[in-house]
């Protein structure tokens, strides 16, 4: 048991430094576990630090930056041991354009091995997408989903023009 | 999905391989889709469908306010030839059900159903059959909004669980 | 000290319920006292009922709908008594342009009786600012303010190009 | 403000009347600018300025790791024409310092000043200052990142002593 946890551990770890490194353009992470010799009686920790930082207490960092080693996590554990499917809203919400550009490019990626379903506002992270569906509530209170939407049909307010009925 | 939320009608939602996006305006009704999947999924509260009962899931009617829902239904259809869910089809149906059923003493009663396959089972066969492939209502693979940073906030025995039920 | 409290408590409430209806496009709200007779024994809810929706549960509106609500609050608060000054750190990060834009009209409107801070990335409100101030990291490791930047002068991707040094 | 947590110089930030916007890229330093206000301001916590210990608030060398800062410090000037601060003077400065005091058995071990228009004062002194121009710390007209929709989120009864506080 404790030799199959070191074993996916490790895995995911190293993923986890490669990827945060791509996603921050030189950044350094790690999993750091609280009790080594057991694993299972304490937790484990993620140590982060941006490029051109001193390593930081996870508290300290921006917004932003916690955003970028937690999806870092995500992709890492995705790489080792992909789910069928990922729903992920609004994942951006504190992300500027460069590190939301870098985000969903990387999920272009992984999107051959798995489905991703991202819901956003942001222009920088639909232009990747292989399908766009538009969702707008009608006068009477009944979301309806719009079909396969053009990115160029979405406004600069995010509205959708909605071709036809 | 019918009556699910704020989708007051039977709406059908492909979802192709690959990188699929959803946008709108506020309040549209694109984080309901994601309530949708979870609700499907058996999460244990419905606190992590956005609901304090169950019958707060079903369409309410809208502006015109006469005619709220009675039910509401939504339907994940699993593609299965890689035979990863434990039931022998191309295609797995996983269909969940909410039926108003209001008593005297409790108007939020309600009847609860599931369907594989369109034939009738319980949440446990539901449970059992995404376990085995590994999905569930709160993995890590589902983000709500506003969780982005979760996986860095949460304490440290909660993440070290994660690898916990990877191992 | 209860006739204090109602007085405060129901020129709040018209203001919320104006400011809201401005905000929203015509949604309704109003604060609800848990108990009437004597609101130091209760609570204070907040009812929401967006345009063309039923009055919710205030748990099943969404990300943008509850950062509506809120914001309209600290309005009404502040029509009644406004604080010297405010900083308000990405008020915009769930919102969707349209209503971005509705926010930092407003608090432009506002910012004559009241100093406004804004951290924000979202252009649709920084074009509404009378002053913006880039912040930059250096190589090592320090932030640096540059002085009043130019709206023109953020890139696509929200990077501030410096003049000079 | 000087080695406030990454402004690892002094920094001087002119606020004007009207509506001012702070933009940058991710991890630039601008919630960083919001909480060296509240620092002066005196929450009750570290955690409300995103610090463990009031010594992470010292700038720490950044990159190069060879001379972190020994000391912060934060001042605010506030225009006070109106005399809504009750000290007799146009213009009053509050400033806030943190040194490091090393201990053997406590490395992070700090002296803390604070200066009303440059004369030697007290947390309380600051307190009833700003309690009397009704600022605080903790007050509603300072949101956080990430606690945008906080006044919809938290208890009816917190949320009611917003009122109590104004009333
Ligand atoms: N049972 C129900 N019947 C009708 N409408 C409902 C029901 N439950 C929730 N809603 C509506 O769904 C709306 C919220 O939708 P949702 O959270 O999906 O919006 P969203 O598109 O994610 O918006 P945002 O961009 O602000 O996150 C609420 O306005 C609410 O009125
Ligand atoms: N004592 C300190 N010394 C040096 N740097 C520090 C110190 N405390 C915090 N920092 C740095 O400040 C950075 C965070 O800055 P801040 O939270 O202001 O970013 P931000 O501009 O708000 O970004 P975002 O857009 O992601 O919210 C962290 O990367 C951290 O390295
Ligand atoms: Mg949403
Ligand atoms: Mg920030």
């Amino acid at each position: 048991k404790k030799d199959r946890f070191f074993e996916v551990f490790n895995e995911i770890n190293d993923n986890f430094r490669d990827i945060y490194a791509e996603l921050s353009g030189g950044g350094e992470a790690y999993l750091e576990l609280e009790n080594k010799d057991d694993p299972f009686a304490g937790g484990m920790n993620i140590k982060v630090r941006p490029k051109g930082k001193k390593v930081h207490n996870i508290s300290a960092l921006s917004g932003g930056e916690k955003s970028m080693a937690s999806l870092a996590l995500i992709f890492a554990i995705q790489r080792y041991d992909p789910s069928p499917f990922y729903v992920l809203d609004e994942i951006d919400m504190y992300l500027d354009n460069i590190n939301a550009e870098a985000v969903s490019r990387m999920i272009k990626e992984n999107s051959s091995f798995a489905q991703f379903i991202l819901i956003s506002l942001r222009k920088v992270t639909l232009k990747e997408a292989d399908h766009i569906y538009g969702v707008t509530m009608r006068e009477d209170g009944i979301s309806e989903i719009i079909g396969a939407v053009d990115l160029s049909a979405i406004g600069p307010h995010g509205e959708i023009s909605v071709g036809g009925g | 999905m019918e009556n699910f939320k704020s989708f007051g009608r039977k709406v059908v939602i492909p979802f192709f391989p690959g990188f699929t996006a959803i946008t709108g305006p506020n309040g549209s009704g694109k984080s309901n889709i994601g309530d949708a999947i979870r609700f499907v999924l058996g999460p244990k509260s419905p606190k992590a469908i956005r609901a304090e009962r169950l019958t707060d899931l079903i369409f309410n009617g809208g502006k015109n306010k006469k005619r709220p829902a009675n039910y509401c239904e939504v339907s994940l259809v699993f593609d299965n030839r890689d035979r990863k869910l434990p039931v022998d089809s191309d295609t797995v149906v996983l269909t969940r059900r909410i039926k108003r059923a209001p008593l005297k003493d409790n108007p939020d009663n309600f009847y609860s159903y599931f369907y594989i396959n369109g034939k009738s089972a319980s949440l446990t066969d539901f449970v059992n059959i995404l376990t085995k492939a590994r999905i569930s209502g709160e993995g890590y693979n589902l983000v709500k909004q506003g969780d982005v940073t979760s996986l860095v906030e949460m304490g440290p025995v909660e993440r070290r669980k994660i690898i916990d039920e990877i191992a």
